[in-house]
């Protein structure tokens, strides 16, 4: 594998989408790209991740690798990123480690790291990506991310409903409960702005705070996001990238007992 | 009072 960003931060904000949610990946590296699946110990998050050959400047994958991470190890290493610097992947036919280069050309720098590869057998989950869901909202991440935020220091219990009035984020605490409505909208001057559901039936669903704590720090990846909901399965919730691919986090519901 | 699910409740593992 030889694989070059012409921007070190873009690896260095999708490692850091998701170096909270799971402790380990496997990347598994062909021609179509980079892909990885991980979920979390307690099985209720899981993360799918693609890098499209269109994400780099140059990208080479000579036969299928895969290459396994401890994520907190790779996010010390792109401390050094920074959007001067371009960042190339390599990893040798008998894989072992994972070379790091970043290239600073206009500062005559460049610095190198190696990060050893690990053996991961790891439980992968067959996901259907092009499940049908029942309501699609397409948002603002920034808008998602305040939300969230926002209402998940009241309860430890996020809602989510969605109607045709709009999508309504609300909690139910112990001594408070918050409510937030959002309704269809077009903002002409920033197209980020926009919030649009498509729908077939109506839904509910609840899910634990502490996730969607986790699933916002991938916002930085896109300023939009992409919900899908269908009634009593996993929700996604998806950042998709300019240049293709994204990030993916497929969250299963709480339910009343 | 709300239960969590896990995904393996819904996806098959491989």
């Amino acid at each position: 594998l030889e694989a070059k960003f012409d921007d070190s931060t873009i690896f260095k904000k999708i490692i850091d989408s998701f170096k909270d949610s799971v402790t380990q990946i496997n990347f598994v590296c062909s021609e179509s790209g980079i892909e990885a699946q991980a979920i979390d110990d307690s099985r209720v998050l899981l993360v799918t991740v693609s890098i499209p050959p269109s994400c780099f400047e140059s990208y080479r994958c000579d036969r299928p690798t895969t290459i396994g991470v401890y994520l907190a190890s790779l996010a010390k290493l792109l401390k050094s990123a920074n959007t001067n610097s371009s960042l190339t992947l390599y990893v040798a036919d008998k894989p072992d480690e994972l070379l790091l280069l970043f290239e600073e050309p206009k500062n005559q720098k460049s610095m190198e790291y190696k990060l050893k590869l690990v053996d991961i057998t790891a439980d992968m989950l067959e996901v259907d990506s092009d499940m049908k869901s029942d309501v699609t909202v397409e948002m603002s991440s920034v808008e998602f991310t305040k939300t969230v935020r926002d209402l998940t220091q009241l309860s430890d219990s996020f809602t989510v409903s969605v109607t045709k009035d709009g999508i309504v984020f609300s909690v139910q605490g112990d001594t408070a409960q918050g409510k937030v409505l959002l309704q269809p909208r077009e903002d002409l001057a920033d197209e980020s702005n926009n919030l649009s559901i498509s729908m077939s039936k109506t839904i509910d669903l609840s899910f634990a705070s502490k996730y969607l704590l986790d699933i916002i720090k991938a916002a930085s990846i896109s300023n939009k996001i992409f919900l899908k909901f269908s009634d009593d399965t996993p929700a996604l919730f998806e950042f998709k990238m300019e240049k293709g691919g994204g990030v993916g986090f497929y969250l299963a519901p709480k339910y009343d007992d | 009072k709300s239960k969590q699910r896990k995904l393996t409740d819904f996806f098959p593992v491989d």
